[in-house]
């Protein structure tokens, strides 16, 4: 089935969202 | 009235649902009354929201911990998806409280909820950071001691995220053996 992954990257720039 | 895009209203969910437990050492009292379930969330922004709000693991006094596993596994050897599992030990020295623990506590974190194990994310239970003045030890740990290959890669890829030198080893360590060692430290079942 299908997987959910993020990159570091990518979580790293939610850190600061609203 | 602004246009939001609808990335900045929507949360992104994770694969997993996380709990973040913290364990401060009152020795008035059982173990097991000293492990708090602080909160567990299943989002990007809500793992941030937790993460920008707590103590940094630095900071704690010795004798706390901070536990990241997945909801439903308890942060203790005890349960039922620990039991026949180990966890690779990362051993810090006194420096590495200031220069490197908060670096490699996120590090592992991001790794959890980013599912950066992939196709082993199943045998992934959760980590542990341990705040001692004898010294600081990170653990991921991992569902079963037996499968070699799968927990040599999990240990492969923790030691590359967490740019650990190749001439550092670090060792996995059965909770079996943990529970029941004679000495200060259990033999390693693997090392890379």
């Amino acid at each position: 089935g299908t997987r959910i992954f993020y990159e570091r990257a990518f979580l790293m720039q939610c850190r600061e969202s609203p | 009235q602004q246009i939001v895009s609808p990335d900045m209203l929507i949360k992104h969910p994770l694969q997993n649902r996380w709990a973040m437990w913290f364990f401060k050492n009152d020795k008035s009292k059982e173990w097991t009354a000293n492990l708090k379930l602080i909160t567990a969330f299943d989002t990007v922004e809500d793992f941030w929201g937790l993460y920008n709000h707590i103590q940094k693991a630095s900071r704690l006094p010795s004798g706390c911990d901070y536990s990241l596993f997945k909801d439903g596994i308890q942060p203790m050897w005890e349960d039922a998806s620990n039991k026949n599992g180990g966890r690779w030990l990362v051993n810090l020295n006194k420096n590495q409280r200031q220069t490197e623990l908060d670096n490699f506590w996120l590090e592992t974190l991001l790794c959890l909820i980013g599912e950066a194990f992939d196709d082993l994310t199943d045998d992934i239970c959760g980590a542990t950071i341990n705040i001692r003045n004898k010294g600081d030890k990170l653990g991921l740990w991992t569902r079963d001691a037996r499968r070699g290959d799968a927990t040599l890669q999990i240990g492969k890829k923790l030691k590359e995220r967490l740019k650990i030198p190749q001439k550092i080893g670090i060792g996995f360590q059965a909770h079996s053996d943990t529970a029941t060692k004679a000495g200060s430290t259990a033999r390693d079942r693997y090392r890379v």
